[in-house]
This record gives C-alpha cells, sequence and structure tokens, in this order.
C-alpha cells in the first residue's frame, strides 16, 4: 500500500458516501445517473467475485464490502425509495448503457491476463468502469445544471482514478515485477473521460461561477 | 494468500 493509493481508495470512498448522503438527507437524485450508478454496482459486483476466496488484508475486505453495500443502496433508493425515485428524471438519463455492457464482456474475453473465469470477471468489471461514468456525463451536459453536490461526486471520482495512475507509476519503480497493462490503459482511459469535465470544474471554482457544461 | 495472480488493489 502506498500513499497514493490509500488516498485514491479514500477519494474513491468520499464519492460514494458524499452521493449516500445527499441522496439520504435531500431525498433527492435530482442530477444523479441511475444508468452509471447500475454500472458501478455491476462493476464492483464483477469485481469482488473473490471476496470470499482471496483474502488479502482486513482493509481490502472491508473496503470491498463499503463499495457493494454502497454502490446497490444507491441503486436501491433511486429505484424504489418512494421520495426519492420521484427525483429520478428517466426522460433525461437515456444512454443505452447495456450497449457499454456487452461490448466490454467481448474484449475481456479477447484482452486479459489469465482465460479464467475470475479474470475474465474481473477484466471486464476494469473495462466497464472506464465508461460507468458516460450516462452520468451525458445527463450532466443535458441537464446543463449541475448541483455542488453532483458536481463533487464527479470530481472526486475522476480525482480518485488519477491518484490511482500515481499509484501504478510508483508501484511500476518500486515493485520489479508489477506490470499490469490492462489495469493501466483502462485506467488511463477513464481519467481522460474525465478531462474535460476537470476543465470545466476548475473553471467553474476559479471564477468562481456556477459549473456550466457548454452544450 | 496473495499469489502471483490476485489482483490486491480495489
Amino acid at each position: 500500500m502506498n500513499i497514493f493509493r490509500l488516498a485514491g481508495d479514500m477519494t474513491h470512498l468520499a464519492s460514494v458516501l458524499v452521493l449516500l448522503l445527499k441522496i439520504h438527507t435531500i431525498k433527492s437524485c435530482a442530477g444523479i445517473s441511475l444508468k452509471t450508478q447500475e454500472l458501478y454496482a455491476l462493476v464492483f459486483a464483477t469485481r469482488y467475485l473473490d471476496l470470499f476466496t482471496d483474502y488479502i488484508s482486513l482493509y481490502n475486505t472491508l473496503m470491498k464490502l463499503i463499495f457493494l453495500v454502497s454502490s446497490f443502496s444507491i441503486v436501491w433508493y433511486i429505484r424504489h425509495h418512494k421520495i426519492v425515485r420521484r427525483s429520478y428524471d428517466k426522460d433525461q438519463d437515456t444512454f443505452r448503457h447495456y450497449f457499454l455492457v456487452l461490448p466490454c464482456f467481448l474484449l475481456a474475453l479477447v484482452i486479459n491476463e489469465k482465460f479464467t473465469v475470475k479474470e475474465i470477471m474481473w477484466t471486464f468489471s476494469l473495462y466497464l468502469e472506464a465508461v460507468a461514468i458516460l450516462p452520468q456525463l451525458v445527463l450532466l451536459q443535458r441537464t446543463r445544471n449541475i448541483d455542488n453536490l453532483t458536481g463533487q461526486y464527479v470530481f472526486l471520482l475522476g480525482a480518485y482514478r488519477s491518484l490511482y495512475i500515481l499509484n501504478w507509476i510508483y508501484r511500476y519503480f518500486t515493485e520489479p515485477h508489477y506490470v499490469h497493462w490492462i489495469t493501466w490503459i483502462s485506467g488511463l482511459v477513464q481519467t481522460l473521460l474525465y478531462a474535460d469535465f476537470f476543465y470545466y470544474y476548475f473553471q467553474s471554482w476559479k471564477n468562481n461561477v456556477k459549473l456550466e457544461l457548454p452544450a | 494468500s496473495v499469489d502471483g495472480d490476485v489482483h490486491d488493489e480495489l
């Protein structure tokens, strides 16, 4: 474990908690894409299959449980909570996210480190995580008005992946056999997807104006 | 046991 990875995990945890807090306190999911949340629940479900088979550390197991419970809770809130579901704008959240699942799965079948069920599911979860934010970014572009919590949520998600890139660089130089091209390229693609959001987020923060994404 | 192919990152 290194400081970049710990900071990345904490930022990732913060992003999920910010979202849960928003939905739980103001009982609203306005501006949140259910599709992105469903994709994240699928990412964790397919990535943490080894939750009970490979014990790595208490931290690792605890964090996996937190991410699984929180991501499925968010999906539950938006779909089934009697008050929250009313604020879900399904007419705007129209990204065909199922079109993301199949290509990621097919790619995982072709490009993976080992052709085993667990490894293919793990690789699938990496590719899916890289594109999971797309429905949310499309929704932000469409609704144009970004409330602070949603902006913070997307910012923290991007920051977590950026910190992970620093973690991979650090591990590459400190651990001789640490080479995971699939993880690195997938993580880089994911971070690049946030780049334009970051740009507008910083612009709005610097000029102290409301965050607006160009149409 | 963290053998070679176990992914130790979240």
